[in-house]
């Protein structure tokens, strides 16, 4: 990606690695294999060049496979592995149909997602990144010289669940170090043994594994997130500093900002502007949201046309509009959309629009007799306050299957990202090939988070995935670049059902000074608080196990953040922490800032630590003030030694 | 009766890997499992999708409710789900 791991710190103002940045500590991320689970790869791409890089271990057990798209010297010591998995989607769907969807039956990426994905994970440098003069500069993955294994599972019209299992299956035993899953089901699960992606990340943490999932792009909707176990990170996405400006300026002199990365520009004077309902073929629909052929060229002819975005594909609008001869295109948001703006290569002079900016240019329309408009041309803009800003689109909690633990875990740039693409996909559909691309998603922040973990596992190859998984949450931040608290996609200040325990602060992770850790042991017993035996969880471990006999609280569980769904009068539950500093003897302070109507009280206050792997427990009591009346509540508490902050939300629902 | 319903994806899920087996005898045994369900060794071969038995234990199969049923009564298996379809994010 470009632009974005500066925006983490890993970069100064003047692009130059800091001796304290952590890609300089970790070597970025040397020594570490990324397993990614995607549509495959584009093995050509620079981002996956291997010069440098020493052979492939011994201890790798993964393999290329030869196909007639793909073969073994389409890999190379930085790509170590590549395999597919298509059985269950053609149980589905019947034979691929390699002519009419262009895909390959072989781990080469069509979509363009898998190869997007793996190179922000793990991309070499690559001068001169850019799409179509956008976001120009030096490609970068966030653990450049880890290696990287992919296991296609996505393929179009979906990723089915038991291909996903195969890969998973493999990958464990290839000797992967990290798992990344941009992927996951339209809704949470109502049970971790009927959930694929869960049973599968269990393994891997057993075998020290750490597992990033997205968090879904169900949101704003409450409730949406997916990939709930706490043995996974999920990952929300947000926006970094950089947008893709292309204004609207209207006939009454009223401008609107709008994002676009279109290269063409209209000539430079007004243009008729119509509403797309206003040009159909007839008042309907498909007409209002653009679809192709909804569009009469006679009334359509050297317009600029607005269209609603709403569910469909946001490219084919441009193509319907260029198709009917107009001159430009307006994308307004619906309220749904709200105030995200999504940055596309269109075919012809465009912006996107928020949902506000939307209405008044729909208003102006109605009440103009003779309206006209112009688009001005795109550019790339950096320093954009303010940031990070939560993604409308990134799913939120609550956790509808177990409440008490907080989901989404973390945030991080998923927002416009540039990364490397397939050449074998136009992403404006109308040929032209790009060798990078700008996406959207919390698909393009959950790599972010898995070549962050990379560097952590490569400083720190003893930590476990719950201690590095710890590390990231409570070193994160709550606020942007103006020192304000981050704002949700509707300006609203956005809280931990947006972004869990905050934007990741990835400098600050690497030296968090306590963890929460957690072992299989951990889990296994928070499964045994969730009602499983412990027939059933010998059978998960493959050992004897004995749950305890009275039903453990699952606000017990180790987690780097703290949840109760139903507070009634007062409850205490326990935490412990790792001492991970370097020094060894450190003494810790609590601060406690908790939600309202809600009084937390922590025992001891101070925790004193003599040496390093040193473990202290303690007790926070909640007793509830006032009914929260069935809403949320949030605070905050946190550790610091003077210099290190260990900081964990707080979330609570009192009846 | 049962080759009446219409079959889908499945997994059957069946939690760690054994110690001792090797791959190989761990796959024959989700064979023999299917088979026993199945009434037929050809038919479990042509049900059978993926055998898991690197890292884990279990396997795919296209099954029908009744073959479901069943294949959940059997020792060791934690849970029979419908092989769901998963979106890119």
């Amino acid at each position: 990606t470009t632009h974005s791991w500066k925006f983490l710190g890993l970069e100064d103002a003047n692009g130059e690695i800091p001796e304290n940045s952590l890609w300089r500590k970790a070597n970025f991320g040397s020594g570490v294999t990324i397993g990614s689970l995607d549509t495959g790869v584009w093995p050509e791409s620079a981002s996956f060049d291997d010069s440098s890089f020493d052979p492939v271990p011994n201890t790798w057990k993964g393999t290329c496979v030869n196909t007639n798209s793909f073969n073994p010297s389409d890999c190379n010591k930085k790509l170590i592995g590549a395999r597919f998995y298509i059985k269950a989607y053609e149980l589905s769907k019947g034979p691929l149909n390699t002519t009419a969807t262009g895909d390959f039956r072989s781990p080469r990426d069509k979509d363009g997602h898998g190869t997007h994905t793996s190179s922000t994970a793990s991309g070499r440098f690559v001068e001169g990144a850019n799409i179509l003069g956008f976001a120009n500069g030096t490609a970068k993955g966030g653990a450049p010289k880890a290696r990287l294994a992919v296991y296609k599972v996505c393929w179009p019209g979906g990723c089915w669940e038991a291909d996903i299992l195969a890969a998973m299956d493999d990958a464990i035993a290839d000797g992967v170090d990290i798992l990344t899953l941009s992927i996951g089901g339209k809704v949470p699960l109502p049970d971790f043994f009927q959930d694929g992606i869960a049973l599968g990340a269990f393994h891997a943490i057993q075998k020290g594994i750490t597992v990033v999932c997205s968090a879904g792009n169900d949101g704003p909707k409450v409730g949406s997130v997916v990939n709930l176990p706490p043995w996974i990170l999920t990952v929300a996405a947000s926006s970094i500093d950089r947008s893709f400006s292309a204004s609207v300026i209207l006939g009454n002199n009223k401008t609107y900002l709008g994002s676009s990365l279109s290269e063409f520009k209209l000539e430079d004077r007004l243009y008729p502007i119509v509403a797309s309902s206003d040009v159909g073929y007839r008042s309907s629909i498909g007409s209002l949201l653009c679809t192709v052929g909804s569009l009469d060229p006679k009334k359509t002819e050297g317009k600029i046309v607005v269209c609603l975005r709403g569910v469909t594909t946001r490219l084919s609008k441009g193509t319907a509009v260029k198709q009917a001869g107009g001159a430009g295109l307006v994308l307004a948001n619906s309220d749904a959309d709200g105030g995200e703006l999504i940055a596309d290569p269109h075919v012809l002079p465009a912006t996107n629009v928020d949902a506000q900016s939307g209405k008044e240019i729909y208003a102006y329309l109605k009440n103009t007799k003779s309206s006209v408009g112009y688009i001005t041309p795109a550019k790339t803009l950096l320093g954009v306050e303010p940031s990070p800003k939560m993604a409308s689109f990134s799913s939120q909690g609550p956790n509808t299957l177990t409440p008490d633990i907080l989901k989404p875990d973390i945030t991080g740039p998923g927002m416009n990202i540039l990364a490397a693409f397939t050449r074998a996909t136009a992403p404006a559909g109308d040929g032209r090939l790009v060798e990078f691309n700008v996406e959207s998603g919390t698909s393009m922040s959950c790599p972010h988070l898995a070549g962050i973990v990379a560097l952590l596992k490569a400083l720190h190859p003893d930590w476990s995935p719950a201690a590095i998984k710890s590390a990231i949450m409570t070193t994160a931040i709550t606020y942007d670049n103006t020192g304000n608290k981050i704002l949700d996609g509707s300006n609203k200040v956005a809280g931990p059902f947006n972004y869990g325990a905050g934007h990741v602060n990835v400098n600050a992770a690497a030296d968090p000074g306590l963890v929460y850790d957690a072992a299989i042991e951990d889990y296994i017993f928070f499964l045994c608080g969730l009602g499983y035996s412990s027939v059933a969880m010998e059978t998960l471990t493959g050992y004897e196990v004995h749950c305890p006999d009275a039903k453990l609280s699952l606000s017990d569980f180790n987690y780097p953040s703290v949840t109760l769904s139903n507070l009634k009068g007062s409850t205490t539950v326990t935490r412990t922490v790792t001492n991970v500093g370097g020094d060894g003897q450190a003494e810790y302070k609590v601060a406690i800032n908790p939600p309202p109507g809600v009084s937390v009280s922590i025992t001891p206050s101070i925790l004193k630590f003599s040496s390093t792997g040193e473990k202290k427990s303690f007790t926070l009591t909640f007793t509830a003030e006032r009914s929260s009346k069935g809403a949320y509540v949030f605070g905050d508490f946190s550790w610091s030694d003077g210099k290190h902050q260990v900081r964990s939300p707080i979330v609570v629902k009192a009846t | 009766s049962s080759n009446d319903q219409a079959s889908s994806g499945y997994i059957v899920y069946m939690g760690s890997k054994p110690e001792s087996p090797r791959r190989h005898k761990l796959a024959h045994s989700h064979h023999r499992m299917l088979a026993s369900v199945l009434h037929s060794e050809e038919a479990a071969r042509e049900s059978i999708l993926y055998s898991y038995t690197r890292s884990f234990n279990g396997f795919s199969a296209r099954l029908n409710a009744t073959h479901v049923a069943a294949l959940k009564k059997m020792p060791g298996v934690l849970s029979v789900f419908p092989d769901k379809r998963n979106q890119l994010h």
